[in-house]
């Protein structure tokens, strides 16, 4: 499903150099959940970037379901996202204009599906919002927007979900409830998924657990 | 230093009534470090807005080193925070044009403090962010926005600091270090810390941990 061949990310600002990520070489094989643990600023959310093609790499190259992304234009990302890839972000980048519902119906819409009411309140539903499809996420506690987040990148089976700490502002309870949403739905679907956590608890719901420090992984990783 | 005396908060959304916060009466006595554990939507961050004044309550008071706020004025709070809070918000609220050295003399600057940059570099470097003052938030990992949005509310030593999950993006042990901060400097410096958190470790570190469900408390809570 996805192999990463030598891939670095490089900023450079002026005559500071930061690597955020050095040299990663990994392979997700299909229907693999895989956990990346790693301290604050390793270069998790920089992989997860590269792999969803929200950023590019320096050097290296995300092959994707065999094909290389390497001449990749925009457009070709955006429509295997559109297709392919859920991706639940860090801080969420939900449409503040939009009430949840909205929110979480978008994937669906931008496929050109006419009726996506169903599966959009299944989602919801999913996740312990049922009743708050019509609020804003301003009006939503911070982890209830998180939820909405969850909601919105499985709500197409996306065939690779890429979760950025999905649980980072749940109570343990509800944390172990969407861990076990997102396992169940990848084990239903034959999905990919491959998530950054600080939570060891979470980590351990993984297939395997690869450790990021200062950009780079320890090797394949530990059977969790 | 704190006390709530029936403090409610309740939105009205057309038919749908949320009680975000119901009749919660609480004492936080100077100096104390009171943490505040509770299900995703449980009214955490809603209480804290209501003590730093960023929310009015629906009823009740808030009662500031003894003065009732009832009466106050947005200009009222706004000199309260600036001289006696700092916030460290869930999800930051760092000013995405600045750096995170600006985004942390800004609180001595809006106080008129000509010379900031010392007390500014040793703030940084107590969150672990020494070299990183000329980037700006959106070239920082999540973790390390939210160590500078730490830096920013202690930089003016504030004799009341509001934390709403100050370690949600940092892993167990940079999440440690941020901790013991904050308490070492309300140790020394007789500050009250009120703080919001999922994580059972941290709420430990605490004098007083309380729990919020539904929108109330659960009296005065259990000694850490
Ligand atoms: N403007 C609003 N309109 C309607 N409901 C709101 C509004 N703001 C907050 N709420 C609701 O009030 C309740 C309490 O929210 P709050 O943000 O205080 O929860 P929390 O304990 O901080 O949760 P979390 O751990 O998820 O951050 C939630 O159910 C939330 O949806
Ligand atoms: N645009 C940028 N310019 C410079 N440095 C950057 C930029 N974006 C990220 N970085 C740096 O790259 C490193 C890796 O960041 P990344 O966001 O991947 O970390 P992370 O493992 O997700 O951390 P966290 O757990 O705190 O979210 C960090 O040190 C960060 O400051
Ligand atoms: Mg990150
Ligand atoms: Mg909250």
């Amino acid at each position: 499903m996805v192999r990463l061949e030598g891939v670095s990310k490089v900023y450079q600002r002026g005559a500071s150099i930061i690597r955020a990520v050095q040299g990663v070489s990994l392979e997700v094989a299909k229907g693999e959940l895989l956990a990346i643990m790693g301290p604050s600023g390793s270069g998790k959310s920089t992989l997860l970037n590269l792999i969803g093609g929200l950023d590019r790499p320096t050097q290296g190259d995300v092959v994707i379901d065999g094909h290389s992304t390497r001449g990749f234009a925009e457009a070709d990302w955006t429509q295997l996202r559109r297709e392919r890839i859920g991706v639940v972000f860090q801080f969420f980048n939900l449409l503040p204009g939009l009430t949840a519902r909205e929110n979480v119906a978008l994937p669906l819409l931008l496929r050109g599906e006419a009726d996506p009411e169903k599966r959009v309140e299944e989602c919801l539903a999913a996740v312990g919002l049922a009743n708050r499809g019509e609020h804003r996420p301003s009006e939503l506690s911070g982890g209830e927007q998180q939820r909405v987040a969850v909601a919105r990148a499985l709500v197409h089976q996306p065939a690779l979900l890429l979760a950025d700490e999905p649980t980072g502002n749940l109570d343990s309870k509800v944390g172990r409830e969407i861990i076990h949403l997102i396992k169940t739905l990848a084990r239903q679907g034959g999905q990919t998924v491959i998530l950054a956590t600080h939570s060891r608890s979470v980590a351990e719901e993984a297939d395997r657990i690869v450790l990021m420090r200062d950009g780079s992984v320890d090797g394949e990783g530990v059977r969790a």
